[in-house]
């Protein structure tokens, strides 16, 4: 039985990866060169399995919430209407299967623009907060990481070794005959599996604006295109090729993570999330995105 | 690493530079339907530039890499606190006449590297490890021979690649890297952390790898190493960047590679700033979501038991 709902499951997960899996096979055919196939195909995959769904979350999740505040709203009304002293009263709760949306459940994954003109070349300034740094200048002392190496390769050997347990499951057998036997078994006997985050633990720079916080970037390109007729030109103009190379060749900025159509605050993935919606959720947006995806080389899928 | 160096003085700024691919055999002038190699040009529009062409599907021409980092020199060298560089420094086993070997991707690859040693280290240092801005490598799918297969270390390949990455790998995290190729620097001792993680172990395009369950996986051993390394991370009050080539999303790993990678960047979210990757050469991001990756892996072990 637990096979077959993991299949089913596994093949809802397949359908909703599939479409990227096609539009992405070009990427596997592209293998032995670079020129770009079926990227726009890739990038509507994206939009349509990543953005559109944590659009549809979102709305959801604000939809709940705007229910959730008229809810309390009307029974504030009706307490005050009876003069009855004021009592606290929580809004009903949604029925169903929506979990609430928030964003600390996600990750970003920043895929980059490369040199080689696939589109056109281009790399990342990336800005982040250094406010706080100088108050840390207090270094606690910790012990050689050299040491931390030993052990770590032993630690290692003995979890790759221990082969009667490979889940750690069977690891738990001998508790039968111990004093021990009423503990638990392990929660994450798997060593390959996370613990969860301890509960006292805060969110990180990449969650809340703090010390290390990506800010804004920078997103810089060569218009290959320009920079040919500026060369060309540079040589009929009678100068020596590594001059004219070195006049012409120059990298610009592109764009930058707060310039319009879609400036972003910062770069929390709150931030990225907003940004999916809208993305989701406008057509003018999502055209300068894909723009600014293909380094804004003009690529059209044939 | 740092002992008895004087502190840098921080911008608040770092590089993430990407799948340079540089050519040797680009010719500039030669025709681009046969990968700027070679032959006469049909017409203006299939000549190969000097510097390239967009979309054209030819690699990099060895000027565009070097006015490249020569431009990242004159303008930003002295305005960013470290680079991240995440790969695929040759060029693309896309012609007959001259296939790829082994030992031109390792030559190429060293080059690249001495590059970036030359641009970016400390001339007046005698330590090899010193640098006026830390540089933090990754593999890239297309620096290994065969194309995309890479098995667990110590192998040849690991061996040489610590040879080529030397300056770049603190002393100490040799022998891990000998196993795994992946490894980190504290760009900003005691503070942050960009982690290197070879992610041809969870990629799915890499024969070796068939899933990150069993303990002779590749995948497994590696998420092994990463979750200590974040554990110890933690424990020091240190921030982390991951940086890798392949991008951890479904297309690109397996399933259980997938879910069990995911899982760590979550659960290490007090320590976790993102990830920075490379290899689809198209800027954009992707959130990726725990609560799915908690549900998969508990699925798969239900299916197991």
């Amino acid at each position: 039985q637990a096979d077959e709902i993991s299949q089913s499951e596994k093949d809802s997960e397949l359908d909703d990866e599939n479409w990227i899996g096609d539009a992405a096979a070009a990427s596997d055919a592209r293998l032995m060169g670079a020129k770009p196939v079926n990227k726009e195909n890739y990038m509507d995959a994206v939009r349509e399995t990543y953005y559109n769904n944590i659009a549809s979350k979102m709305n959801k999740q604000t939809s709940v919430v705007v229910e959730e505040q008229e809810d309390l709203m009307n029974v504030e009304k009706k307490v005050k209407c009876q003069g009855k002293k004021h009592k606290k009263k929580k809004g009903k709760k949604k029925k169903g299967k929506d979990e609430k949306f928030s964003s600390e459940d996600y990750c970003i994954v920043n895929i980059a623009t490369s040199v080689i003109p696939t589109f056109n070349p281009g790399f990342r300034v990336w800005e982040y907060n250094l406010t706080g740094l100088e108050d840390m200048s207090e270094t606690k002392i910790y012990k050689p990481w050299n040491q931390f190496f030993e052990k770590l390769e032993e630690k290692i050997e003995a979890e790759l070794e221990d082969d009667l347990a490979p889940n750690g499951r069977l690891g738990t057998f001998p508790l039968l005959f111990s004093n021990e036997r009423q503990k638990k078994p392990e929660r994450n006997p798997d060593k390959s599996i996370p613990s969860k985050m301890p509960k006292d633990r805060k969110l990180g720079p990449g969650y809340e604006p703090q010390l290390f916080s990506p800010t804004r970037y920078v997103q810089y390109y060569a218009n290959l295109e320009k920079i040919d007729k500026d060369y060309q030109k540079a040589l009929k103009n009678h100068l020596d090729p590594d001059e004219a190379a070195s006049q012409a060749f120059k990298y610009e900025v592109e764009y930058t993570s707060d310039s319009e159509p879609y400036p972003m605050p910062s770069l929390l993935t709150r931030d990225y999330l907003e940004l999916a919606r809208m993305l989701s959720e406008d057509d003018r947006i999502w055209q300068t995105f894909v723009a600014r995806a293909f380094s804004l080389s003009g690529y059209r899928d044939e | 690493r740092y002992k008895g160096a004087s502190p840098r003085k921080l911008h608040g700024r770092f590089l993430h530079i990407t799948d340079m691919h540089p050519d040797p055999y680009y010719k500039e002038g030669s025709s681009i339907s046969r990968v700027c190699h070679r032959g006469k040009p049909k017409d203006e529009k299939d000549s190969a530039a000097r510097f390239g062409d967009a979309t054209a599907g030819c690699d990099s021409s060895m000027d565009l890499m070097n006015y490249t980092l020569k431009w990242i020199v004159d303008n930003l060298r002295d305005k960013i606190d470290f680079i991240v560089w995440t790969g695929d420094n040759i060029r693309h086993d896309n012609d007959r006449n001259v296939p790829r070997t082994e030992a031109q991707i390792f030559d190429v690859n060293e080059q690249v590297s001495h590059l970036f040693e030359k641009l970016f280290g400390k001339h007046d240092s005698i330590d090899p490890h010193d640098f006026d801005v830390p540089v933090v490598p990754s593999i890239g799918n297309n620096d290994v021979f065969p194309h995309n297969l890479f098995s667990l270390g110590p192998t040849l390949q690991t061996r040489e690649l610590y040879n080529i990455w030397s300056s770049f790998i603190p002393q100490e995290q040799q022998r891990a890297f000998a196993r795994g190729a992946s490894f980190f620097v504290e760009v900003i001792p005691g503070k942050l952390a960009v982690l290197s993680i070879n992610t041809l172990y969870l990629y799915k395009a890499n024969p070796l790898v068939d899933n990150c369950n069993g303990k002779k996986q590749p995948g497994y051993q590696l998420l092994l190493w990463f979750g200590y390394i974040l554990e110890e991370l933690r424990s020091r009050g240190m921030k982390v960047w991951l940086s890798g080539h392949v991008p951890p999303i479904l297309k690109n790993f397996d399933q259980s590679c997938y879910d069990k990678f995911t899982l760590w960047t979550h659960e290490y979210r007090d320590i976790i700033i993102g990830g920075l990757y490379g290899h689809m050469n198209m800027d954009h991001f992707v959130p990726v979501n725990s609560k799915k990756a908690w549900k998969s892996v508990t699925e798969q072990s239900l299916a197991l038991a």
